[in-house]
Protein backbone atom coordinates (compact mmCIF):
# COMPACT_ATOMS: atom_id res chain seq x y z
CA UNK A 1 0.00 0.00 0.00
CA UNK A 2 1.66 3.26 -1.23
CA UNK A 3 0.46 6.90 -1.21
CA UNK A 4 1.79 8.83 -3.62
CA UNK A 5 1.47 12.78 -3.45
CA UNK A 6 1.75 15.28 -6.42
CA UNK A 7 1.64 18.89 -5.79
CA UNK A 8 2.69 21.85 -7.16
CA UNK A 9 5.09 24.03 -5.17
CA UNK A 10 5.76 27.96 -3.94
CA UNK A 11 7.48 29.45 -6.94
CA UNK A 12 10.69 30.57 -5.20
CA UNK A 13 14.33 28.32 -6.06
CA UNK A 14 14.10 25.15 -4.39
CA UNK A 15 15.37 25.25 -1.06
CA UNK A 16 14.98 29.14 -0.80
CA UNK A 17 13.91 30.38 2.67
CA UNK A 18 11.55 32.73 3.14
CA UNK A 19 12.68 36.96 3.85
CA UNK A 20 14.27 39.77 3.20
CA UNK A 21 17.21 39.73 0.86
CA UNK A 22 19.83 41.58 0.36
CA UNK A 23 18.39 44.41 -1.73
CA UNK A 24 15.15 44.91 0.84
CA UNK A 25 12.91 42.75 -1.50
CA UNK A 26 10.79 39.76 0.80
CA UNK A 27 10.96 36.83 -1.04
CA UNK A 28 8.12 33.96 -0.45
CA UNK A 29 11.05 31.52 -0.45
CA UNK A 30 10.80 27.68 -2.27
CA UNK A 31 10.02 24.69 -1.55
CA UNK A 32 12.11 22.65 1.14
CA UNK A 33 12.46 19.31 1.38
CA UNK A 34 12.54 17.83 5.27
CA UNK A 35 12.92 14.30 4.51
CA UNK A 36 15.02 11.58 2.66
CA UNK A 37 14.59 8.53 1.01
CA UNK A 38 14.44 5.57 2.85
CA UNK A 39 13.10 7.89 5.77
CA UNK A 40 10.94 6.65 8.54
CA UNK A 41 7.86 9.34 8.95
CA UNK A 42 4.54 9.56 11.25
CA UNK A 43 1.28 11.13 10.36
CA UNK A 44 1.13 14.65 10.76
CA UNK A 45 5.39 15.07 10.75
CA UNK A 46 6.44 17.62 8.34
CA UNK A 47 7.68 16.26 5.01
CA UNK A 48 8.79 19.96 3.90
CA UNK A 49 7.85 23.40 4.15
CA UNK B 1 -4.35 -63.52 -23.63
CA UNK B 2 -3.58 -64.28 -27.48
CA UNK B 3 -6.31 -67.33 -27.85
CA UNK B 4 -8.66 -64.84 -25.93
CA UNK B 5 -8.09 -62.09 -28.30
CA UNK B 6 -7.70 -64.72 -31.58
CA UNK B 7 -11.03 -66.63 -30.37
CA UNK B 8 -12.95 -63.56 -29.87
CA UNK B 9 -14.81 -62.55 -32.85
CA UNK B 10 -14.50 -58.66 -34.32
CA UNK B 11 -18.04 -57.37 -35.76
CA UNK B 12 -17.59 -54.02 -37.38
CA UNK B 13 -20.55 -51.34 -36.39
CA UNK B 14 -20.87 -48.46 -38.99
CA UNK B 15 -20.35 -45.74 -36.09
CA UNK B 16 -21.55 -42.61 -37.74
CA UNK B 17 -17.92 -41.54 -37.86
CA UNK B 18 -18.63 -39.36 -40.58
CA UNK B 19 -20.81 -37.11 -37.95
CA UNK B 20 -18.28 -37.13 -35.60
CA UNK B 21 -15.54 -35.43 -37.44
CA UNK B 22 -18.02 -33.31 -39.08
CA UNK B 23 -19.45 -32.01 -35.86
CA UNK B 24 -15.71 -31.64 -34.41
CA UNK B 25 -15.00 -29.46 -37.86
CA UNK B 26 -18.18 -27.53 -37.38
CA UNK B 27 -16.91 -26.41 -33.95
CA UNK B 28 -13.78 -25.60 -35.17
CA UNK B 29 -14.31 -23.38 -37.68
CA UNK B 30 -17.01 -21.60 -35.09
CA UNK B 31 -14.11 -20.87 -32.68
CA UNK B 32 -11.81 -19.76 -35.55
CA UNK B 33 -14.32 -17.51 -36.60
CA UNK B 34 -15.65 -16.23 -33.27
CA UNK B 35 -11.89 -15.27 -32.04
CA UNK B 36 -11.50 -13.45 -35.83
CA UNK B 37 -14.47 -11.43 -34.86
CA UNK B 38 -13.16 -10.60 -31.24
CA UNK B 39 -9.92 -9.63 -32.64
CA UNK B 40 -11.37 -7.28 -35.23
CA UNK B 41 -13.83 -5.83 -32.74
CA UNK B 42 -10.89 -5.08 -30.60
CA UNK B 43 -8.56 -3.22 -32.84
CA UNK B 44 -11.51 -1.29 -34.95
CA UNK B 45 -14.77 -1.13 -32.51
CA UNK B 46 -13.56 0.22 -28.99
CA UNK B 47 -10.47 2.80 -29.60
CA UNK B 48 -11.55 4.01 -26.02
CA UNK B 49 -11.70 0.37 -24.17
CA UNK B 50 -9.27 -0.18 -21.98
CA UNK B 51 -6.81 -2.62 -23.31
CA UNK B 52 -5.67 -5.26 -20.85
CA UNK B 53 -2.51 -3.98 -19.76
CA UNK B 54 0.38 -6.79 -19.74
CA UNK B 55 3.33 -5.45 -17.86
CA UNK B 56 6.74 -6.36 -19.55
CA UNK B 57 9.72 -7.00 -16.88
CA UNK B 58 11.49 -10.36 -15.84
CA UNK B 59 10.47 -13.81 -15.14
CA UNK B 60 8.79 -12.77 -11.95
CA UNK B 61 6.53 -10.29 -13.04
CA UNK B 62 5.41 -12.67 -15.67
CA UNK B 63 4.64 -15.27 -12.94
CA UNK B 64 2.45 -12.94 -11.14
CA UNK B 65 0.78 -11.27 -14.04
CA UNK B 66 -0.79 -15.17 -14.57
CA UNK B 67 -1.69 -14.83 -10.96
CA UNK B 68 -5.49 -14.41 -10.13
CA UNK B 69 -4.30 -11.43 -7.82
CA UNK B 70 -7.90 -10.05 -8.05
CA UNK B 71 -9.33 -13.02 -6.90
CA UNK B 72 -6.75 -14.19 -4.37
CA UNK B 73 -7.25 -10.44 -3.12
CA UNK B 74 -10.83 -10.91 -2.18
CA UNK B 75 -10.33 -14.06 -0.94
CA UNK B 76 -7.42 -12.92 1.38
CA UNK B 77 -9.91 -10.39 2.20
CA UNK B 78 -13.16 -12.69 3.13
CA UNK B 79 -10.28 -15.25 5.43
CA UNK B 80 -9.78 -11.72 7.19
CA UNK B 81 -13.24 -11.05 7.80
CA UNK B 82 -13.45 -14.59 10.01
CA UNK B 83 -14.08 -13.88 13.53
CA UNK B 84 -11.32 -14.79 15.58
CA UNK B 85 -12.13 -17.15 18.49
CA UNK B 86 -12.67 -14.66 21.76
CA UNK B 87 -9.20 -16.12 23.82
CA UNK B 88 -7.04 -16.35 20.66
CA UNK B 89 -7.64 -12.38 19.69
CA UNK B 90 -4.76 -11.56 22.38
CA UNK B 91 -2.15 -13.24 21.40
CA UNK B 92 -3.06 -13.32 18.01
CA UNK B 93 -2.81 -9.66 17.79
CA UNK B 94 0.05 -9.55 20.06
CA UNK B 95 2.07 -11.55 17.70
CA UNK B 96 1.08 -9.39 14.50
CA UNK B 97 1.94 -6.33 16.40
CA UNK B 98 5.22 -8.45 17.01
CA UNK B 99 5.57 -9.01 13.29
CA UNK B 100 4.77 -5.70 12.00
CA UNK B 101 5.99 -3.45 14.90
CA UNK B 102 2.66 -2.45 16.19
CA UNK B 103 2.56 0.04 19.33
CA UNK B 104 0.00 -1.05 21.32
CA UNK B 105 0.25 1.90 23.71
CA UNK B 106 -0.70 4.23 20.84
CA UNK B 107 -3.78 2.19 19.77
CA UNK B 108 -7.58 4.18 20.90
CA UNK B 109 -9.15 0.63 21.85
CA UNK B 110 -6.50 -1.24 24.40
CA UNK B 111 -8.77 -4.31 25.04
CA UNK B 112 -8.07 -6.52 22.04
CA UNK B 113 -10.98 -8.61 22.22
CA UNK B 114 -12.81 -5.69 20.83
CA UNK B 115 -11.57 -6.67 17.67
CA UNK B 116 -13.62 -9.28 16.36
CA UNK B 117 -11.51 -9.81 13.10
CA UNK B 118 -8.14 -8.90 12.04
CA UNK B 119 -9.44 -6.48 9.23
CA UNK B 120 -11.26 -4.83 12.48
CA UNK B 121 -8.04 -4.55 14.00
CA UNK B 122 -6.00 -3.10 10.67
CA UNK B 123 -8.27 -0.55 10.72
CA UNK B 124 -7.37 0.10 14.30
CA UNK B 125 -7.59 4.34 15.03
CA UNK B 126 -4.94 5.93 17.51
CA UNK B 127 -5.11 7.24 20.73
CA UNK B 128 -5.82 10.88 20.73
CA UNK B 129 -2.29 13.11 20.65
CA UNK B 130 -0.59 10.31 20.14
CA UNK B 131 0.90 12.29 16.28
CA UNK B 132 0.79 15.34 17.03
CA UNK B 133 0.58 18.02 13.92
CA UNK B 134 3.78 19.47 13.19
CA UNK B 135 3.07 23.11 14.62
CA UNK B 136 5.06 25.18 11.61
CA UNK B 137 1.18 26.12 9.00
CA UNK B 138 3.54 25.99 6.13
CA UNK B 139 4.44 22.51 6.76
CA UNK B 140 2.89 19.93 4.44
CA UNK B 141 2.44 17.29 6.39
CA UNK B 142 2.81 13.21 5.98
CA UNK B 143 -0.90 11.57 5.45
CA UNK B 144 0.28 8.40 6.75
CA UNK B 145 2.95 6.77 8.82
CA UNK B 146 5.30 4.59 6.32
CA UNK B 147 8.45 5.19 4.82
CA UNK B 148 9.97 7.73 2.47
CA UNK B 149 10.80 6.09 -0.98
CA UNK B 150 11.60 8.46 -3.16
CA UNK B 151 10.71 11.87 -3.93
CA UNK B 152 12.10 14.63 -6.75
CA UNK B 153 10.57 17.43 -9.33
CA UNK B 154 8.66 16.59 -11.59
CA UNK B 155 10.19 17.23 -15.11
CA UNK B 156 8.21 17.28 -18.55
CA UNK B 157 5.32 15.38 -16.89
CA UNK B 158 7.31 12.34 -16.17
CA UNK B 159 7.61 11.02 -11.93
CA UNK B 160 10.67 9.54 -11.18
CA UNK B 161 10.02 6.35 -9.57
CA UNK B 162 12.11 3.98 -7.45
CA UNK B 163 15.68 3.06 -9.24
CA UNK B 164 15.64 5.09 -12.48
CA UNK B 165 11.78 3.83 -13.06
CA UNK B 166 9.47 7.02 -14.40
CA UNK B 167 5.86 7.03 -15.31
CA UNK B 168 4.22 9.67 -16.95
CA UNK B 169 1.76 11.96 -14.58
CA UNK B 170 -0.93 11.52 -16.86
CA UNK B 171 -1.07 7.87 -16.50
CA UNK B 172 -1.07 7.80 -12.96
CA UNK B 173 -3.78 10.42 -12.42
CA UNK B 174 -5.15 10.72 -15.79
CA UNK B 175 -5.31 13.57 -18.22
CA UNK B 176 -6.88 16.82 -18.15
CA UNK B 177 -6.48 18.06 -14.84
CA UNK B 178 -9.03 19.64 -12.81
CA UNK B 179 -7.12 23.22 -12.48
CA UNK B 180 -3.73 24.80 -14.18
CA UNK B 181 -1.91 21.85 -15.41
CA UNK B 182 1.40 21.10 -12.27
CA UNK B 183 3.98 23.56 -13.80
CA UNK B 184 7.83 21.74 -14.18
CA UNK B 185 8.54 22.93 -10.72
CA UNK B 186 6.26 21.14 -8.71
CA UNK B 187 7.95 18.17 -6.75
CA UNK B 188 6.50 14.97 -6.57
CA UNK B 189 6.71 12.74 -3.34
CA UNK B 190 5.93 9.11 -3.56
CA UNK B 191 5.31 7.27 -0.26
CA UNK B 192 5.22 3.77 0.96
CA UNK B 193 2.93 3.72 4.09
CA UNK B 194 2.37 0.73 7.08
CA UNK B 195 -0.40 0.15 9.40
CA UNK B 196 -2.59 1.84 11.25
CA UNK B 197 -4.28 1.93 7.46
CA UNK B 198 -5.57 5.27 8.15
CA UNK B 199 -4.74 8.79 5.93
CA UNK B 200 -4.90 12.42 7.36
CA UNK B 201 -5.36 15.17 5.07
CA UNK B 202 -1.91 17.29 5.02
CA UNK B 203 -3.02 20.73 4.15
CA UNK B 204 -6.01 22.53 3.59
CA UNK B 205 -7.61 21.49 0.07
CA UNK B 206 -9.99 20.38 -1.99
CA UNK B 207 -10.65 17.02 -3.59
CA UNK B 208 -12.30 15.43 -6.35
CA UNK B 209 -11.94 11.34 -6.95
CA UNK B 210 -10.70 9.20 -9.79
CA UNK B 211 -10.83 5.53 -9.70
CA UNK B 212 -9.08 3.48 -11.92
CA UNK B 213 -9.39 0.41 -11.68
CA UNK B 214 -6.19 -2.28 -12.56
CA UNK B 215 -3.95 -4.74 -11.36
CA UNK B 216 -3.57 -5.37 -7.48
CA UNK B 217 0.14 -6.36 -8.05
CA UNK B 218 1.93 -5.95 -4.57
CA UNK B 219 3.27 -2.56 -4.04
CA UNK B 220 6.78 -3.41 -2.14
CA UNK B 221 9.94 -1.85 -2.89
CA UNK B 222 11.02 -4.84 -4.81
CA UNK B 223 8.23 -4.89 -6.96
CA UNK B 224 8.46 -0.84 -7.63
CA UNK B 225 12.25 -1.40 -8.40
CA UNK B 226 11.33 -4.99 -11.20
CA UNK B 227 7.85 -3.38 -12.30
CA UNK B 228 7.86 -0.44 -14.34
CA UNK B 229 5.59 1.71 -14.43
CA UNK B 230 3.79 -0.72 -11.44
CA UNK B 231 1.35 2.37 -10.27
CA UNK B 232 0.00 3.03 -13.52
CA UNK B 233 -0.89 -0.85 -13.87
CA UNK B 234 -1.97 -0.90 -9.96
CA UNK B 235 -6.10 -0.17 -8.98
CA UNK B 236 -5.72 3.42 -7.35
CA UNK B 237 -7.84 6.01 -6.26
CA UNK B 238 -6.46 9.20 -7.48
CA UNK B 239 -7.90 12.77 -5.27
CA UNK B 240 -6.87 16.04 -7.09
CA UNK B 241 -7.31 18.85 -5.65
CA UNK B 242 -5.85 22.20 -5.13
CA UNK B 243 -4.11 23.89 -2.62
CA UNK B 244 -3.15 27.59 -1.48
CA UNK B 245 0.30 26.87 -4.66
CA UNK B 246 -1.79 25.36 -6.82
CA UNK B 247 -2.30 21.72 -7.95
CA UNK B 248 -2.08 19.00 -5.49
CA UNK B 249 -3.45 15.11 -5.68
CA UNK B 250 -2.74 12.13 -3.28
CA UNK B 251 -2.91 8.89 -4.92
CA UNK B 252 -3.25 5.71 -2.90
CA UNK B 253 -2.00 2.87 -4.66
CA UNK B 254 -3.46 -0.51 -3.90
CA UNK B 255 -2.32 -3.06 -3.10
CA UNK B 256 -2.68 -7.19 -3.17
CA UNK B 257 -3.34 -8.12 0.76
CA UNK B 258 -4.45 -5.21 1.48
CA UNK B 259 -7.16 -4.32 -1.81
CA UNK B 260 -9.82 -2.20 -0.40
CA UNK B 261 -9.24 1.58 -0.28
CA UNK B 262 -12.21 3.36 1.84
CA UNK B 263 -12.81 7.41 1.45
CA UNK B 264 -14.45 8.76 4.63
CA UNK B 265 -16.82 11.34 2.29
CA UNK B 266 -16.52 9.20 -0.57
CA UNK B 267 -19.57 6.74 0.23
CA UNK B 268 -20.09 5.39 -3.65
CA UNK B 269 -16.21 4.65 -3.84
CA UNK B 270 -15.88 0.62 -4.20
CA UNK B 271 -12.38 -0.57 -5.09
CA UNK B 272 -11.06 -4.12 -5.52
CA UNK B 273 -14.28 -5.37 -6.56
CA UNK B 274 -16.04 -6.55 -9.89
CA UNK B 275 -18.29 -3.71 -9.63
CA UNK B 276 -15.70 -0.90 -9.40
CA UNK B 277 -14.21 -2.76 -12.83
CA UNK B 278 -16.81 -2.57 -14.59
CA UNK B 279 -17.56 1.06 -14.37
CA UNK B 280 -13.92 1.89 -14.87
CA UNK B 281 -13.85 0.06 -18.18
CA UNK B 282 -17.35 1.56 -18.83
CA UNK B 283 -15.91 5.29 -19.13
CA UNK B 284 -13.85 6.63 -22.01
CA UNK B 285 -10.80 7.22 -19.94
CA UNK B 286 -10.57 3.73 -17.87
CA UNK B 287 -11.51 5.14 -14.63
CA UNK B 288 -14.22 6.23 -13.09
CA UNK B 289 -14.81 10.04 -11.55
CA UNK B 290 -16.51 11.49 -8.81
CA UNK B 291 -16.31 15.12 -8.14
CA UNK B 292 -17.26 16.57 -4.78
CA UNK B 293 -19.17 20.25 -6.12
CA UNK B 294 -22.00 19.61 -3.98
CA UNK B 295 -19.85 19.90 -0.62
CA UNK B 296 -18.79 23.18 -1.33
CA UNK B 297 -19.93 25.49 -3.79
CA UNK B 298 -17.62 27.87 -3.44
CA UNK B 299 -14.75 25.44 -3.43
CA UNK B 300 -15.89 23.58 -6.48
CA UNK B 301 -14.74 20.09 -4.38
CA UNK B 302 -14.09 18.94 -1.32
CA UNK B 303 -12.97 20.96 1.79
CA UNK B 304 -10.61 19.56 3.75
CA UNK B 305 -9.09 20.26 6.88
CA UNK B 306 -5.12 20.32 7.77
CA UNK B 307 -5.04 16.63 9.85
CA UNK B 308 -8.38 15.29 9.00
CA UNK B 309 -8.49 11.85 8.48
CA UNK B 310 -9.71 11.43 5.22
CA UNK B 311 -9.50 7.35 4.87
CA UNK B 312 -7.00 4.63 4.56
CA UNK B 313 -6.25 1.15 3.02
CA UNK B 314 -8.99 -1.54 4.19
CA UNK B 315 -8.27 -5.75 4.15
CA UNK B 316 -9.84 -7.20 1.75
Amino acid sequence: STVVLVFEAPEGEMGEKEGWDGEGQWRKGGWNWGVRNGQRVKVGEALGT
Amino acid sequence: LGRALRSTKIRWYPIPAALGIGFLGLAQLYKINEREKKARREEEGEPYRRKRIRPTGPWQVQVMSTLPLKAMSRLWGRFNELVIPYYLRVPGFKLYSWIFGVNLSEVSEPDLHAYPNLAAFFSRTLRPGVRPLDPNPSALLSPADGRVLSFGLIDGGEVEQVKGMTYSLDALLGTSHPSSAPNLSSPSHLFARETPAHHHQHVESEALRRHFAGELYSVSPYLQRTLPGLFTLNERVALLGRWRHGFFSMTPVGATNVGSIVINFDAELRTNSLLSDKAADKSPNGYAEATYGAASRVLHGRALGRGEEMGGFRLG
